[in-house]
């Protein structure tokens, strides 16, 4: 079985150049916290706005 | 042999390959037309029978015919499951563990199916096996509490249960990348989102409310013409009909009178306490607007998906990944394929084939949609705030094939799914509220 979740969430801005360039050169959005084929258990976090 | 062998004279001569290439292209062009034309045929053959149907005057008794069966395309393995009767499997497999297991057998047999699944004993809220009468029960057992920490971000969004990461990513285009590059449509997978404007001089459909007195019917043409009545109402259906809850499955033209409001309440009330928590989330932003109306700042959001696949011997109650509230479900009594992380890689669209319920409502960033997807050992979904959802069974089966029917005699597309909605479950938030980390519900054996 499986389940499949489909959810809007505001997506990160483009940090300006100046910026410090990390976490992919997004500011805030949604962040992803897993990997494919990662073993996952009920109350771990998915991914964080 | 030796003086014949060296007696005779050896003579050698080009062999005209290119008349052996040509010959094999040629062959092989006339299979390929021949294939084709095959398929041609079957699918206009198809297609009469689907207008046929349309008319009313399907072939032969006057009855259009049944839905075409789902035929997926794919390897050998594919096509030997889409010729088994899975769904009557299904249900020969949850009988068969619905038996009960010898009293002296429980404890063995229990920790040979926990040897060879990877379940961890220690967590199953029972430390004594023996309360288990049956594989069924033990299947769907709970754990201890506090073995599943809730993650302490508020922000986060939780795996609803325990399993594997299978996919991930951003919707773009409306469509959902399935493994390996394969893709489907979301619509496909949640059921096309009724047209909030009209988009071609028809007003939307009017959506009833699931309760006792308006109890669900088929729409009339004047009330399709209505486009004020659309606004005051909610969703129930896409084309047209809407259901009430008790009978989601018998289809529009015998739900007068339908007991709707009570078994609703009794089963769809949250407590007041999620209800507050939700509330409250929601507040913090962008929830408020009901899930098919589009966002105010396309540009600020997107829609994302996640796709958790549960093992055999996984835990498989599944739990709210965060505070939101459910105004609708969708039923699709699809078929029951195995979702194997090997089959979604080779079966084209499988969420898509496969029974399943499409949960639809809204968080505190817009829309939120939570879809359990049933398999040929598991075809059971229950949802604990839906005691009227009937999956895998008889019943659905024949209510989809009559739905089906109804539409094509009204010349109609099938939506493919029965439909119901929450708002008796909270009027003030409009659909049943759950706070995160809640139980929902779980998947069956059989």
């Amino acid at each position: 079985s499986s389940i499949v979740l489909v959810f809007e969430a505001p997506k990160g801005r483009r940090k300006s150049f100046d910026e410090r360039w990390e976490d992919g050169g997004v500011q805030g959005g949604w962040r992803w916290g897993v990997e494919k084929g990662q073993r996952i258990k009920y109350g771990e976090a998915i991914g964080w706005v | 042999l030796r003086t014949a062998l060296r007696k005779t004279k050896v003579v050698w001569y080009p062999i005209p390959v290119g008349l052996g290439i040509g010959f094999l292209g040629f062959a092989q062009l006339y299979r390929v037309r021949q294939r084709e034309k095959a398929r041609q045929e079957e699918q206009e053959e198809d297609d009469r029978a689907v207008s046929a149907g349309a008319n009313g005057d399907g072939g032969e008794g006057g009855r259009p015919k049944r839905r075409k069966r789902i035929r997926p395309t794919g390897p050998w393995q594919v096509q030997v499951m889409s010729t088994l009767p899975l769904k009557a499997v299904s249900r020969i497999w949850g009988r068969f563990n619905e038996l009960e297991i010898p009293y002296y057998l429980r404890v063995p047999g229990f920790k040979l199916y926990s040897w060879i699944f990877g379940v961890n004993l220690s967590e199953v809220a029972e430390n004594d096996l023996h309360v288990y009468p049956n594989l069924a029960s033990f299947f769907y057992r709970t754990l201890k509490p506090g073995v599943r920490p809730l993650a302490s971000n508020p922000n986060a969004l939780l795996s609803p249960a325990d399993g594997r990461i299978l996919q991930y990513g951003t919707i773009e285009r409306g469509e959902v990348e399935q493994v390996k590059g394969m893709t489907y449509s979301l619509d496909a997978l949640l059921g096309t989102a009724p047209p909030t404007s009209s988009a071609n001089g028809v007003p939307p459909p009017k959506m009833v409310p699931v309760d006792g007195e308006s109890s669900g019917r088929a729409q009339t043409p004047s009330e399709a013409a209505d486009p004020k009545s659309a606004e005051d109402s909610e969703f129930a259906n896409v084309n047209g009909i809407s259901y009430t809850l008790p009978n989601l499955f018998s289809g529009p033209e015998s739900q007068h009178g339908a007991p709707a409001a009570s078994s609703m309440d009794a089963s769809t009330t949250p407590k007041s306490a999620s209800e507050a928590e939700v509330r409250a989330d929601l507040a913090l932003g962008d929830g408020s607007r009901p899930w098919y109306a589009p966002a105010k700042e396309k540009s600020q959001t997107a829609l994302f998906y996640v796709v958790v696949y549960l093992a055999p011997g996984d835990y498989h109650r599944f739990h709210s990944p965060t505070s939101w509230v459910v105004e609708k479900r969708r039923h699709f009594a699809g078929e029951l394929y195995s979702v194997s992380p090997y089959l979604q890689r080779t079966l084209p669209g499988l969420f898509t084939l496969n029974e399943r319920v499409v949960l639809l409502g809204r968080w505190r960033w817009g829309f939120f949609s939570f879809t359990p997807v049933g398999a040929t050992n598991v075809g059971s979904i229950k949802i604990n705030f839906d005691s009227e959802l009937r999956t895998n069974s008889l019943t659905t089966d024949t209510a989809a094939d009559r739905a089906a029917e109804q539409a094509a005699e009204r010349g109609e597309p099938y939506s493919g799914y029965a439909e119901a909605t929450y708002q008796q479950a909270s009027r003030i938030l409009g659909g049943h509220a759950l706070r995160r980390g809640e139980e929902m519900g779980g998947f069956q054996l059989g």
